[in-house]
This record gives structure tokens, C-alpha cells and sequence, in this order.
């Protein structure tokens, strides 16, 4: 499904330039479930970005379904990202002055699906424990509950991929278990899952680790079956 | 130093209300170090939020050094904000379009303290980690470095209390660990510590620990000793 060969990303600051990737490769199946981890800054929003079609390589590969990513327009690429991928920023990105319901709801204005929109990200809220915030604008909710209206975004249109960046930074161990099972669910019915963390316990769930160090993959490994 | 009395905060959402607090009281020496934890929506950056002045009950007091802030006019209260309190959000607050070391400089522009300013916001970043990326813009910083930034924001004028709003939410834990030894070191030099966090592991390096539930206090405790 996804295939990364050799990726780099370099930023040029004037003086100085950022690796922030050094030659990542590796390959995820249909249906897999992963956890990224590794310190702060080692590069894992940026692998994330580029798998998300948020963002390109400065070198290297990227396979979505055998397709070079690579190589399609700003528009196409945007494109595929709206019609098959889920995505929950780090830092959320909700629009600021707009209600949780409308949050929601945006995905499937770029995406419809059949049905209702409004119930439909209705029902995505209520699955992330947020039922009765419906109306909140994002400023009137708290941290945690901003971050849940970026993950009931980011499952709203089944996209085939989910990418969760540090989605239960924000959530006391009660909630980040709901949104736990909630991942294990969606990945049950096929849903191809990665969520980068730091908590050991968030990515236990999972079926397998890559650990980024300094813009490079130290570790892929299989999860001992649980 | 800081005592809360029967403090409530509602808001009027049309049709209903959100009780974020219901009816909070406890008071904090000078010098303590406290966690402060509960599920998200409990109230936690409700509170944070009154006691950093930045924020009025909507019943109760709030005394701050023996003086009612409650009664205090804006202008006042952000005085005492600037001069008093360093604080940390929870979703870091950066200036856009500026780099970590101008965000860091902004407090000691309100308040300054002897000494260069860009030289106390370059020690700053140092202290958490982030001297090699002074430059960077905020949206030119990792989720974890933006979260270091507004540490580094919150300490560089010095304030004699500290209010941290799930500091570590976005670090691995060896980031996560040179934080809390920052804050040992702030906390030995006198300054008093809350931070709100929800690992366990991160409030065993407080002295006391007060849970929130639906806006209420549900405990109030000493760490056993350490
Ligand atoms: N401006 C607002 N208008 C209406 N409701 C609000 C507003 N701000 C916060 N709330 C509500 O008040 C409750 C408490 O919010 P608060 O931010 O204090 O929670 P918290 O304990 O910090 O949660 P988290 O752990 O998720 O950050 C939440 O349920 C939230 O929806
Ligand atoms: N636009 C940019 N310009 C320059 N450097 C950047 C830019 N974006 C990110 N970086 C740098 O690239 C490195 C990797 O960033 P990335 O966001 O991928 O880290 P991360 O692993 O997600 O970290 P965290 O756990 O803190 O979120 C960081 O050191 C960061 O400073
Ligand atoms: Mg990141
Ligand atoms: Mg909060």
C-alpha cells in the first residue's frame, strides 16, 4: 500500500540546513496498524506529512498503491489526501471561530459520502465521547476535547488511512483508552492505522513499532502478539 | 499565597450551561509544588486559568498574596500577570511568523529584569534544549520544540509562580524528564510550581497532587515523601 524508498527532507535556513529526514525506507501493508516513535524532533511529523500527501520529499520515493506521489500535481495530490486519508494533526489545526459539528463536518463537503453530512459527524462525535459539545466552538472546548474533534475529523469520511500524530497527548489515560479502542475497531473493519507517540502504553496497541532517531529509522519490529 | 474560596465558572451556552467549576477551594504556600490532574473537560485550564489572572471566577474569590483579585480592574490584573506569573499553555500560544527567540524575549518587554534581554531568552532555550534552534519561526519547530518554546516563554523573566498546563504532552520521555528536572531546579530556587498534567509519572515529581472531576476537587493529597 504505502511504500517509502530512501526518503530525505531538508530545510534550508539560510546558513544552516535541517535533516530532518536521512534516508527513511520502509513499507506498510492494507490494514496494518503501526506506532511511530522516537524523541522530539527525530522527524516523525514530517514522515507523516509526507505519507499524508501533506507534504513532499526533497529526495527519494513515495509509493501510494505502486503510484509515484512524487510526481503528481499540487491538485492531484490534494486529491487523493482528501479521498483517502485521515488525518489528526499534532497541534490540531481546527478552524478557530467554527462549531465542533462544523469541524466535523468539513471533510465531507471535499469527500461526500452517502447519507447525511451533519449526521454523520454527529455520529463521529458521539464515538469520541463528545455528544454533548456539539455546538462548542473550537476556543469553547478544552485542550483534550479540541483534540478529540480533530480525531472524529480525521475518521468522519472511512478514509482507508488513518495518521494520527500524538492524538492522546492531550487526554487522561480513561479517554486515550476510548480513542484506543475506538483505532482498534476502525482498524478491525480495514482501516490502515499509524500513530506516532511517546507513551510506551498508546503504542503497546498497536502491531508494530518503527522508532525514528535523528531523521532515521532505528528500529521495525513486530509487536509480540497480544 | 494563593488561596481559591468557593470559586465557580459557568458559561452561558444559549440554550445551556457548562459548569467548568463548581465550587473549588484550597490554598497553596509559597514554594509548593503541586500536580493537578483529572479527566479532560474536569476544569483544570479553568482553573490554571483564574489563577494565572487570566481569567475571573464567575462566583468565589481569589486571593493573591492576601489581596482579592476578584476586585481587580483589567489593567491591574494583567500587571500582576506580567510581573508574577509565568505561564504555560496547553496549546503553546507562539507568535506565528516569529522565531523561538523573540517568543521567548516577549515577557521581559512587559516586564523587564536586569540583564540583555536576547541573552536571558538564548539561556532559556538552552535550559530546555532548544539552542540550536533560536532561529526557527514557530511553524518552523516540531510539536515538541513549539511546546519547549513556550516552557522556555514561561520561566525567562523569572516569575515567582509557575503554571504549566500539560507541559510534557508532547515530548518523549527523556525531553520529558529534562523538564521536570528544570522545574526541580525552579521549584529549589523558591518559585512556586502547579502543573497540570495527565501521566502519573509526571505528577510523582510534585509534592501534592490535586484531582479534579466535573468541576470539583475529588482529592487533595501529599505526595509520600521522595
Ligand atoms: N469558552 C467556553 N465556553 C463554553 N464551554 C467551555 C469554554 N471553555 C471551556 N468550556 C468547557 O468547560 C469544561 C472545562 O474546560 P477545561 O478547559 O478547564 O478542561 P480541562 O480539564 O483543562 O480539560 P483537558 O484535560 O481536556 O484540557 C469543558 O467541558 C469545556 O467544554
Ligand atoms: N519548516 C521547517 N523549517 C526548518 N526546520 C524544520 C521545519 N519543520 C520542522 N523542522 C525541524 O525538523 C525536525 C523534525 O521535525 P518533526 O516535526 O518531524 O519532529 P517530530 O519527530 O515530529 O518531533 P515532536 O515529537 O517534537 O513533534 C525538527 O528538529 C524541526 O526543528
Ligand atoms: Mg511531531
Ligand atoms: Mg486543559
Amino acid at each position: 500500500l504505502i511504500e517509502l524508498r530512501d526518503v530525505t527532507k531538508t530545510y534550508e535556513m539560510g546558513k544552516h540546513e535541517v535533516h530532518a529526514l536521512r534516508g527513511v525506507s520502509f513499507s506498510i501493508e492494507q490494514g496494518d496498524y503501526l506506532a511511530v516513535m522516537g524523541p522530539s524532533g527525530s522527524g516523525k511529523s514530517t514522515v507523516m506529512n509526507i505519507m499524508g500527501c501533506l507534504d513532499r520529499p526533497s529526495e527519494g520515493t513515495y509509493l501510494l498503491d505502486g503510484q509515484d506521489v512524487t510526481k503528481l500535481s499540487d491538485v492531484e495530490l490534494a486529491r487523493i489526501r482528501n479521498q483517502r486519508v485521515g488525518f489528526v494533526f499534532q497541534t490540531f489545526n481546527l478552524l478557530p471561530r467554527t462549531t465542533a459539528q462544523e469541524n466535523v463536518e468539513l471533510p465531507l463537503v471535499y469527500s461526500p459520502r452517502p447519507g447525511n453530512r451533519r449526521e454523520r459527524a454527529r455520529k463521529a462525535l458521539v464515538a469520541v465521547g463528545l455528544g454533548d459539545r456539539l455546538t462548542h466552538k473550537s476556543n469553547e472546548l478544552s485542550g483534550g476535547e479540541q483534540q478529540r474533534v480533530a480525531i472524529a475529523r480525521a475518521i468522519v469520511n472511512e478514509p482507508s488511512i488513518i495518521l494520527a500524530d500524538e492524538p492522546t497527548g492531550n487526554l487522561d489515560s480513561k479517554a486515550g483508552i476510548e480513542i484506543m479502542k475506538l483505532f482498534q475497531r476502525l482498524n478491525d473493519s480495514g482501516i490502515t492505522l499509524l500513530v506516532v507517540t511517546h507513551e510506551q502504553f498508546i503504542a503497546n496497541h498497536s502491531r508494530r513499532i518503527i522508532r525514528l532517531y535523528d531523521g532515521k529509522i532505528v528500529e521495525d519490529f513486530r509487536v509480540a502478539d497480544r
